[in-house]
């Protein structure tokens, strides 16, 4: 019950996260080299997205209430059209 | 709410649906009765019919299923991914599968089929998921007891964009989730707990933490599944470190963040006569040890050093709280008694036994 604190947790939880955001966000994980980055991680703007539908703070990084909401059980139908 | 991208829809009215197997955990009839009661959410509200069927190919069909089924959405195991659906269309359009990892109940012990099945089906419909986290068809799962729901009006709104409303003379309507910031809002119930401020209203409590500026929006049934919806009254007692919630003729004990067992119990245990049947609001004054009880125009004094109700009461609140004559909910803060009434809100000074302050009933919420 005691509310979970503000600050961001810096918790390795990538599995979690790409998991979800495949699942749900259709997050495309390109694991091939890179010479430079182009942008915005794409990663970051598909947890924002995930954030902004949740009513969460957008931020695009996991914190406590964005991995407190990913370990939710929901249905497995994604939140965006695909 | 939200429409499956493409607007899909089924091009008739009337629809047939079938059960492929039974999950074990449930007895068929439960399963059946489930599915029947969720069909009934969307039928109620548009002109959909829907006729079960036990062969061949029926628009919906349903089945429980493990891990890979071959859809290309596999299931995860337990937790997780619960239940999928396809939008409205030929062959898998319309189907609902279950994970069989679940542990599916007719209850809220496990996984409530109803809710599940009742929220996938909005998807067979053409429905998408919706932001409204109080909508049935937001992606979270959360329990709410299968008697007491009610479509909420997002989800209303949404299937009859699509399909029109129902037949009926009468139009359901269905409950609107709070927004702490809309100056409509009331409150059926407000207690202090550990020095947090919880507010109550339906099926809902929005949590007010001192150190932090937003507004928590929970489900009562998240933190309290015992508990039912529509509080009507509630006080903390600081001294001994217990919430009591009231609904109707009975109530609840809250000891530290957990129901404590044995209740509900009759409101009669606490002295009111079988005339009152609920009631309205409460709070509990810390240094007199006196809690203050608010059924209709009057009000009830119980001592909690000796258990009982004082004598001479009931009274007449105005007698006593000057200008406020009915109250919906009430807390003590800070020495100040805050009483609420429809979307006002007084702040009454129990030492000079007057009202020192009128404000808007979200004041709290920093709007």
């Amino acid at each position: 019950f005691p509310v979970a604190p503000e600050a961001e947790d810096e918790r390795k939880t990538p599995k979690l996260v790409e998991s979800y955001l495949q699942n749900f966000y259709d997050l495309q994980i390109d694991h091939q080299p890179r010479l430079r980055s182009t942008g915005e991680n794409h990663l970051s703007a598909k947890l924002k997205e995930m954030q902004e539908f949740f009513g969460l703070q957008v931020n695009g990084k996991p914190d406590l209430d964005t991995l407190e909401m990913m370990q939710k059980p929901r249905c497995g139908v994604p939140d965006i059209g695909q | 709410y939200a429409l499956t991208p493409g607007n899909p829809k089924w091009k008739r009215n009337n629809l047939t649906y079938r059960i492929l197997n039974y999950t074990p955990e449930m007895r068929r009839a439960d399963v059946d009765e489930a599915i029947q009661k969720a069909l009934r959410v969307w039928s109620n509200v548009t002109p959909l019919t829907f006729q079960k069927v036990e062969d061949g190919e029926a628009d919906i069909m349903m089945s429980f299923v493990y891990g890979d089924h071959r859809d290309y959405s596999p299931f995860d195991g337990p937790g997780g991914m619960l239940a999928h659906a396809f939008q409205p269309g030929e062959g898998i359009g319309g189907d609902v599968h279950f994970d069989e990892d679940e542990t599916w109940t007719k209850d809220g012990t496990g996984t409530n089929l109803f809710i599940v099945a009742a929220h996938e089906l909005g998807h067979s419909l053409g429905l998408s998921h919706s932001n409204d986290p109080g909508a049935l068809m937001y992606p979270t799962y959360s329990y709410t007891d299968p008697k007491e729901f009610l479509l909420p009006q997002d989800d209303i709104d949404g299937i009859q964009a699509i399909y029109g409303q129902s037949d009926a003379a009468v139009q359901p309507t269905g409950p609107v989730t709070p927004q702490p910031c809309d100056p409509s809002l009331t409150f059926d119930a407000i207690t202090t707990l550990r020095g947090e401020t919880i507010f109550f209203k339906g099926r809902y409590m929005l949590r007010k933490h001192p150190s932090r500026a937003e507004t928590e929006l929970n489900f009562i049934s998240l933190f309290w599944p015992k508990l039912p919806s529509g509080i009507q009254a509630a006080y903390e007692n600081v001294e001994r470190d217990e919430v009591l919630f009231f609904k109707e003729d009975k109530y609840w004990v809250l000891r530290g963040y957990d129901i404590a067992p044995g209740y509900p119990k009759p409101i009669y245990r606490l002295g009111f006569p079988k005339t009152v049947k609920r009631v309205n609001a409460a709070y509990s004054d810390e240094t007199t040890g006196k809690t203050y009880f608010f059924t209709a125009d009057r009000y009830w004094r119980y001592d909690e050093n000796k258990r009982s109700m004082d004598h001479g009461y009931p009274k007449k609140i105005v007698s006593h709280f000057g200008k406020i004559g009915r109250v919906d909910a009430a807390f003590q803060k800070d020495g100040y008694v805050y009483f609420f009434h429809g979307t006002t809100q007084f702040q009454f000074d129990p030492r000079a036994k007057r009202i020192v302050g009128q404000m808007k009933s979200i004041s709290w919420f920093n709007c």
